[in-house]
């Protein structure tokens, strides 16, 4: 995937760092210290699709493979910068009456973005 | 999220200020996590707990288990990766307690994570202060709230040997599910042939009784897509 920097226009991850303390979180969540909040901005001409190292997930094998043999409903545009790798959130907070609670919430932090 | 002619959602926010996108986004943040968290808002804390028990109890969760007391423990199988887990530490408030007897209730908030709450396992943790060379009896007795009113019943007893001093780790049975879907879990430690003192320390620092429960939300409505 490719990092945002500068004034591209093509798809990339744009990183946002949420820091718990800054939104007065830090209180009841004791790890981490903050949230990733990473998106997927850009946009995807249609020759950029599937390129390799810009859209490596298996759907846009799919899509481009079925793009190949004329599928019908491909042919037209409608490629988006998309989240292609995902990794869980690890939370350990206090619930109201002060238990800990510990749980991964999947796919919460982007990792990649790719052009579907 | 629809999108108009051949613009994406991801090509951009248009239009809005830099400080008002960064507004949206952290309100998005809070908003995601709450939900993924089953709440409807940040929890108020009401009795932070301690750095130090904290600490504690976090060794204990994933470092060495110590002394086990017992094999009681609930069915635990293969869990697939969709399937979100919570392990959950709660502390003791200590009730009556006398030189024989040492009452710990645990209040278990059923409610964050919703009905159909799996407990997959859950094990309490103790610690004890006690002289060398010996070995001595203690019950563990697991008590319920009855359905109709608040009285409590007596729903297991388990004999453990106990012979030195330091943590120890019980498994409880089945009936843990049951104080999860309730609120509320009542334990009664009891040693047999004790002096003047308990030997269960009930330091609010670093020795707090706790229990740790490993639950996942329920299976109900979870739909399989081949």
């Amino acid at each position: 995937g490719i990092e945002c920097q500068g004034g591209s226009q093509m798809c990339c991850r744009q990183e946002f760092f949420v820091d718990f303390r800054e939104i007065g979180w830090h209180d009841w969540i004791i790890q981490p210290e903050g949230y990733a909040m990473n998106f997927c901005t850009g946009q995807c001409p249609l020759h950029v699709a599937g390129m390799p190292g810009i859209a490596a997930s298996f759907h846009t094998a799919v899509l481009n493979l079925l793009k190949a043999n004329g599928a019908p409903g491909t042919a037209g545009g409608g490629s988006c910068c998309v989240p292609t790798a995902r990794r869980p959130l690890s939370l350990l907070y206090y619930d109201r009456d002060s238990n800990i609670v510990k749980t991964d919430i999947p796919d919460m932090v982007v990792e990649a973005c790719g052009c579907s | 999220t629809k999108w108009g002619g051949s613009q994406c959602p991801a090509c951009g926010v248009p239009g809005s200020d830099p400080e008002r996108q960064r507004e949206l986004l952290l309100n998005l943040a809070k908003q995601n996590i709450l939900d993924k968290l089953h709440l409807t808002q940040r929890p108020t804390l009401i009795q932070p707990v301690s750095r130090a028990t904290l600490r504690t109890a976090l060794r204990r969760l994933h470092g060495p288990r110590g002394r086990i007391l017992s094999d009681s423990i609930l069915g635990v199988s293969g869990i697939g990766a969709e399937e979100q887990e919570y392990e959950i530490i709660s502390f003791a408030e200590t009730g009556h307690s006398t030189a024989n007897r040492t009452v710990l209730d645990f209040r278990l908030s059923p409610d964050q994570t919703s009905a159909g709450l799996e407990v997959l396992q859950a094990r309490l943790g103790f610690f004890l202060q006690m002289p060398p060379n010996g070995t001595w009896s203690m019950y563990v007795k697991v008590l319920l709230p009855r359905p109709q009113d608040t009285n409590l019943d007596l729903t297991t007893q388990h004999q453990l040997e106990v012979d030195s001093s330091g943590w120890y780790q019980f498994l409880l049975g089945p009936e843990a599910q049951a104080a999860y879907s309730q609120g509320h879990l009542t334990l009664e430690l009891e040693p047999k042939g004790w002096g003047a003192q308990s030997p269960v320390v009930l330091d609010k620092d670093a020795q707090q009784p706790f229990i740790i429960a490993r639950v996942r939300i329920g299976k109900k409505h979870r739909i399989h897509r081949r």
